[in-house]
């Protein structure tokens, strides 16, 4: 473990606990895509199969129940909760998901480490997590102004797949087996579809202004 | 190398 993987766990947990902040506080998921709260629980559920094989330590254990259990429990309340589900704009969150599942998975079938059950899963897992903010962001090109939590949800989320590109590059050059080039390559992708936003939301802190999307 | 090492993060 380095600071830079630790970092990035934290910040990771962070969106999670900022995104459950705004759904219990404001009782409402107002700009928050269920389609990639859905394509979340995906990915936790398909890289987390070897949750009760391996174990690697207490913190990896906890952490992957956490993110398993707050990704369910969102796309639960998203659903089912009286009260949340009215203010969920379904008729702006219409990006095609399945798609993206799919071409993932087709993905994960052709580029893996290994050609086991295990080691295809847990690649269409990585591939998935680099396009699932997609429905997201175009939620929020569409929905116009930002909330603040939304905001932070979604900078949080962004910014611990760029603290693992660091995390990677130091247990490249510190580690000599070290080799995580199906994660390296996706987590640049997915930092990379982050760029705009962390554009925009740069602009909107230093002019103290309201985070607009351009359309 | 064991799975255990080579799939370590989250």
């Amino acid at each position: 473990m380095n600071i830079f993987r630790l970092a990035g766990d934290m910040t990771h947990l962070m969106s999670i606990l900022v995104l459950l902040l705004k759904i219990y506080a404001t009782k409402s998921c107002s700009g928050i895509s269920l389609k990639t709260q859905e394509l979340y629980a995906l990915v936790f559920l398909t890289r987390y199969l070897d949750l009760f094989t391996d174990f690697i330590s207490v913190y990896n254990t906890v952490m992957k129940l956490v993110f398993i259990g707050s990704s369910l429990a969102i796309v639960w309340c998203m659903r089912m909760h009286r009260t949340v589900k009215r203010s969920y704009d379904g008729q702006l969150d219409t990006f095609r998901h399945y798609f993206l599942v799919a071409a993932c998975f087709l993905s994960a079938l052709i580029v893996h480490e290994k050609f086991t059950f295990q080691e295809i899963f847990w690649a269409f897992s990585i591939y998935l997590e680099a396009v699932a903010i997609l429905p997201q962001l175009v939620l929020l090109q569409r929905s116009g102004n930002v909330d603040n939590l939304t905001g932070q949800y979604v900078f949080f989320l962004g910014a611990y797949r760029a603290l693992y590109i660091l995390n990677w590059i130091y247990r490249y050059f510190t580690e000599q087996h070290f080799s995580r080039w199906i994660a390296c390559i996706s987590g640049l992708v997915q930092t990379a579809l982050y760029a705009d936003f962390f554009y925009y939301y740069f602009i909107s802190w230093k002019n103290n202004s309201k985070l607009q999307l351009p359309a | 190398r064991s799975r255990i090492l080579e799939k370590d993060e989250l």
